[in-house]
């Protein structure tokens, strides 16, 4: 089972767009797939599972009163399973700081799941927490969004500095699975200066895939629909199906590589 | 001297933009503007100052080893002074837990130049920690930014409970400038929708003033620029300067009536 943590904390560069899309796109491509949501604010469970907000979610998890298994539920994406996120999740991060473990929790609970997954995709909020920790810790790849604007590219230094600290004190074999641009404006000088910086310094680490400007990706969540879902009901272009898609085969080969 | 203080826990819907670009329209209308950045991100440190990294900033003023004063400096935006965000202020929201007053560093940081500056505007970082509670404190008015999509609506539940919150405990008179759309799309029918739905919730809350989609807004930092002078050397039309004065406008009739 591969554990794929989404993470950037620059805000609104595509993170939750992309966990709910590559899990859509993945699960289309017959992988079992379980989105857990590790962020407070619990957009992409907003977004999977209609606005009723459910009994318990990984708030109850993190603290040990449910088990992980207990709190997934059937998203309205086709084979795309999601672990939610509550309301309580914004106390949790200060409730887990005097426990025992406490950067291990999710790691523990995925655990027993280990064959009723293929791949497991984290969401996490604009903000390196106890939450997202977690989620690195818990994770055997990390994927890095960005959108190609000047903002996003400042923040990479502290992410990087984060991920080579868990690896050294978490005795984490975290891999970075790749940079993967989430809002493509190929008309846009400013896009091109930023992916010459950022493939400049990543290099391969940078997916070919680049997830284009598309109104459809707004909207989508908006009806409860992934991007295969909502444009199968358009016309031809699909572009966020074939960038996604695009994108679930590129992420499918590195992780057969890693 | 007004505080305004720039907030919203949804990532990337347009706090930094706000702040720099409603900072330069009302330097231009003659208002002494100071910026005070709360992100330990310092994004808007990096649009305003270029990428030298001041030497000191407001983490040593929130552990009390510097002045506000002391760490002020001229902006590359005319008539825009800053009290720059650094690296150090990710650590400044665990140093700052266990201080007394802890909630209220920068509102009394701020009052000795309460005769200095007619406008403090103040930035934050998409997370209600400490720091962001000590711009909610230091501010007379808050000023909500967000994007007419389909996430940002679910947030402002949150952010209202938060300020309700900072009213009765901290007896503070903080009241909301408005919400303002700072990515409006008019081809876009969600964002017709978003806005009904925002008008309905909020009413005359809800500036008139929207900031249309505008790339000049992407590429403006990238050059340390603020729209307005970035727009100046661009033939008409210059949306982004239009849109951000009608706000500064709009805002400082709120504040004479307030
Ligand atoms: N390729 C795209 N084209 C158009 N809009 C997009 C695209 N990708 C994402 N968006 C929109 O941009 C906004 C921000 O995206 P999203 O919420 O996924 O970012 P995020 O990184 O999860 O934000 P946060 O840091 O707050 O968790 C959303 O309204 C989303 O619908
Ligand atoms: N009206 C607009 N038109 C086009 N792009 C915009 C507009 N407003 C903001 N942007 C761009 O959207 C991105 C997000 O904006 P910004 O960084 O100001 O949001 P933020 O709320 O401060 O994010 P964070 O939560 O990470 O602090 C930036 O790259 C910015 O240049
Ligand atoms: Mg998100
Ligand atoms: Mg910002």
């Amino acid at each position: 089972m591969h554990v794929i943590t989404v993470a950037n904390q620059k805000g609104g560069v595509g993170k939750t767009t992309t966990v709910i899309n590559l899990a859509a796109a993945l699960a289309a491509k017959k992988q079992r797939v379980l989105v857990v949501d590790m962020d407070f604010q619990a957009n992409a469970t907003a977004a999977l599972l209609g606005t009723a907000a459910p009994a318990q979610n990984m708030a109850h998890v993190l603290v040990g009163a449910a088990s992980l298994k207990s709190v997934i539920a059937e998203s309205t994406s086709r084979g795309v399973s999601i672990a939610p996120a509550g309301d309580e999740l914004a106390r949790a991060d200060l409730s887990l700081a005097t426990k025992m473990g406490r950067e291990t929790v999710l790691k523990r609970g995925l655990e027993p799941l280990a064959k009723d997954f293929d791949i497991v995709i984290v969401d996490t909020s604009p903000y390196l927490g106890l939450l997202t920790v977690n989620g690195l810790v818990a994770a055997s790849h990390v994927l890095v969004p960005l959108s190609a604007e000047f903002f996003p590219m400042l923040g990479l230094q502290l992410l990087g500095e984060t991920i080579s600290e868990i690896r050294t004190q978490m005795r984490s074999t975290l891999k970075v699975l790749g940079y993967v641009i989430t809002s493509y404006d190929k008309r846009l000088g400013l896009t091109g200066e930023v992916i010459d910086q950022l493939e400049a310094k990543f290099g391969n680490q940078v997916f070919k895939t680049r997830i284009r400007t598309n109104s459809n990706l707004k909207v989508a969540p908006a009806h409860h629909r992934d991007i295969l879902q909502y444009e199968a009901k358009l016309p031809s272009p699909r572009k966020g199906t074939e960038d996604y898609s695009a994108l679930a085969r590129e992420v499918m080969s590195r992780l057969s590589t890693s």
